[in-house]
């Protein structure tokens, strides 16, 4: 979850 | 989502459609970088690669669709479109590309967040992001006119990762108080590339004369 924060960007 | 990050969407899909126009409306791809362009696409399906397995919004989906989209559109119409194909100067696009896409792919297994296909290659994408300008700043220099269009094109460019700097300091301060370096740091390299060529355009734009970068 913590990862997937910082992909929520394009 | 933050003011920030939401005009460098735009800014980045901004100019995309900038570039596009300029291949549609004069059938010329005169002074782009077929190179940059194939690297972009390489990072886009590197980038994006959670497009169908995960959700993250509706305006996250429709813009990954859209530079996937528009990034193929410009290389097919540089690569394959018989009018658009004959104005691409393939002598003066000399970076050699691929030597850019093996040491991103090994620093991306060296430094990543997890040890995933997905993380290894979004990692990889971020790095090769920041690098991607090169051939076509390489041909900026190269070429001896640079045409408005293609100028307002890198520069649009540049800028969209100038605003994700902002975006970055604002959701560091303001949000998650959460330090993301790979991102950072490819990214401050992004735009630290363009440092120059911005210097240059603001100066041409100044002094209304066409743009020109030192040799």
């Amino acid at each position: 979850a913590e990862e997937h924060a910082a992909k929520d960007e394009l | 989502m933050n003011l920030f990050r939401l005009a460098g969407d735009m800014t980045h899909l901004f100019s995309i459609i900038v570039l596009l126009l300029k291949i549609h409306a004069t059938k010329s791809c005169s002074g782009i970088s077929l190179k940059t362009q194939e690297l972009y696409v390489i990072v886009f399906l590197t980038r994006y690669l959670d497009l169908f397995t995960r959700f993250v919004s509706l305006y996250n989906t429709v813009m990954k669709i859209v530079f996937i989209g528009t990034s193929f559109a410009i290389v097919w119409y540089m690569r394959y479109h018989k009018v658009v194909k004959q104005t691409y100067n393939k002598d003066e696009d000399t970076f050699k590309h691929y030597f850019l896409l093996l040491p991103c792919f090994v620093l991306a297994l060296l430094l990543h967040n997890e040890f995933t296909t997905m993380d290894v290659l979004w990692t990889f994408s971020l790095y090769l992001e920041a690098v991607a300008i090169l051939p076509q700043l390489v041909l900026l220099q190269q070429s001896r006119n640079i045409d408005n269009l293609t100028g307002n094109y890198v520069f649009f460019l540049g800028a969209y990762r100038g605003l994700y700097v902002l975006n970055w300091i604002y959701r560091y301060f303001l949000q998650d108080h959460r330090a993301r370096w790979i991102p950072w740091i490819s990214g401050l390299v992004q735009t630290a590339l363009y440092a120059d060529f911005f210097y240059y355009y603001i100066l041409s734009w100044k002094k209304h004369e066409k743009l020109k970068l030192p040799a």
